[in-house]
């Protein structure tokens, strides 16, 4: 069976994209047989792993709307093991739309149902909200990472996720808990990052992995070539950063 | 009548909010009585000036719900001439409670109504979606402000929220007009930088600020201490930018 990790903070531009695919393609490197899911009506993820939004690929919309099976809608992309559920802007109407469907915050997790036997990992990108697309990504995920950018405002918002994940674990998914956070952007030489990394340590503690993201322009150059970082630059401090990252987490994952 | 101006971008974390407090305070600054209007759940604005959620004090919410009149919930700030209507979490709730209301895109236009005659601007900070609080901040505003940070997943979202002001514009608010595309997080040394911002520059024209924000720590450092930039560090080059972008906005309102 896969394990489902949802990548989820309503705050906006906290590295969640660039999180999700680049440690998918982290743990595919590693031999690890990976979906990568686009939540996001941005898509973001999905051109980032190079798959640019065409009418006639399957897309998660048509899952949310009975249109196509899963199956039909995944595809491969250029990084071995690595496959991808794409988004797409009509996704936006996603949360109007199901109104009216009874267990609507279940809808991802039956989606994604019939894929389990195929992978050992599935990672949902989720969009900077706590709307119906979050909370059936955190409905269908066994646990949470949370990127954090080392900042105020993402500081603020912390207590509100961690709130919402409480409250899903409670009404709609048990088994959930925080697989960890992550602290991204990291610049060592701005007091700020050190006062929140400190803030979130104190609070989070052994939640919190040891590896951090540093601040890198190769991880914000490779998108627009519809890379992943490993394979724009595998040597740069981003790309090693996430292949730790994938080590820190598989090491985890056998711990449990 | 006041001029309001909505500032949106659905791409998570481009400096919407830094960019609608601190451009209120510069406005303030020049003698303009302004109004910033949080609409974000997320509530940074009003943190931002030092406004913290507290269930006494009224907020959007209560007016979105006709619990209380606007004026009962705005709140003067530190800064001279800048007032605040602050958000709150609750806010995440209005796409789903408004659903069947009718001219639900215009309620924050009936809102701001009253106010009109004790402000020369109404700044609108919306949240990273595309969702009925951002429509309904299009809707309410004469003009929308684009903060556009030089990246490339900001780039990707642009003809998005375009097509999204042309529907507004044609449905909802006739007059709605493009008031300027900001860039921000600007770093000169950065190629990707220069790239976008020629990018946009030949899409966009004159409708790019000639004022663009520097990337410059002391804008991220500001909000932990719930103050604008003019009154934490004035000289500093993130102030410096946006006393700039309110002098460029003055005379560009002159010009119409
Ligand atoms: N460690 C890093 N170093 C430098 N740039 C980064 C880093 N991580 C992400 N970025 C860049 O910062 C921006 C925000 O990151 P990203 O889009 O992944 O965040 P997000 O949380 O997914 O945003 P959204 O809330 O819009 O979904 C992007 O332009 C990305 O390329
Ligand atoms: N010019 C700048 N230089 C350095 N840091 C900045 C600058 N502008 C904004 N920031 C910081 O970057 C982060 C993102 O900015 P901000 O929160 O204003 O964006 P936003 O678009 O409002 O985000 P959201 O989509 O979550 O509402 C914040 O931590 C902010 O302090
Ligand atoms: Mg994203
Ligand atoms: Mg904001």
């Amino acid at each position: 069976k896969a394990k489902v990790i949802a990548v989820a903070n309503q705050k906006g531009g906290v590295g969640k994209t660039t999180t999700s695919l680049n440690l998918a393609a982290a743990l595919a490197a590693k031999g690890k047989k990976v979906l990568l899911v686009d939540s996001d009506p941005q898509g973001n993820a999905s051109s980032g792993v190079g798959v640019f939004k065409s009418d006639e690929n399957g897309h998660l919309y048509h899952c949310y709307m009975n249109n196509r099976d899963t199956e039909s809608c995944i595809l491969e992309t250029r990084s071995k093991k690595l496959s991808i559920l794409p988004s797409s802007i009509d996704l936006v109407g996603v949360e109007i739309e199901l109104i009216s469907l009874k267990e609507r915050e279940k809808k991802l997790k039956r989606i994604l149902r019939p894929t389990h036997g195929h992978y050992h990992y599935i990672i949902i990108d989720c969009p900077p909200s706590l709307g119906l697309l979050t909370i059936n990504g955190l409905t269908a995920a066994d646990s949470v990472l949370i990127p954090l950018q080392c900042e105020y405002f993402a500081l603020e918002g912390l207590a509100q996720l961690v709130e919402t994940i409480r409250k899903v674990k409670r009404t709609l998914n048990r088994g959930l808990y925080i697989e960890g956070l992550l602290l991204t952007m990291y610049d060592r030489r701005n007091r700020l990052t050190h006062q929140v990394a400190t803030e979130v340590k104190k609070h989070f503690g052994a939640q919190v992995y040891n590896t951090v993201i540093p601040r890198n322009v190769r991880l914000s150059e490779s998108p627009s070539y519809g890379k992943t970082i490993l394979e724009y630059d595998r040597k740069c401090p981003g790309a090693k950063a996430y292949i730790k990252l994938g080590n820190e987490l598989l090491r985890r994952s056998k711990e449990e």
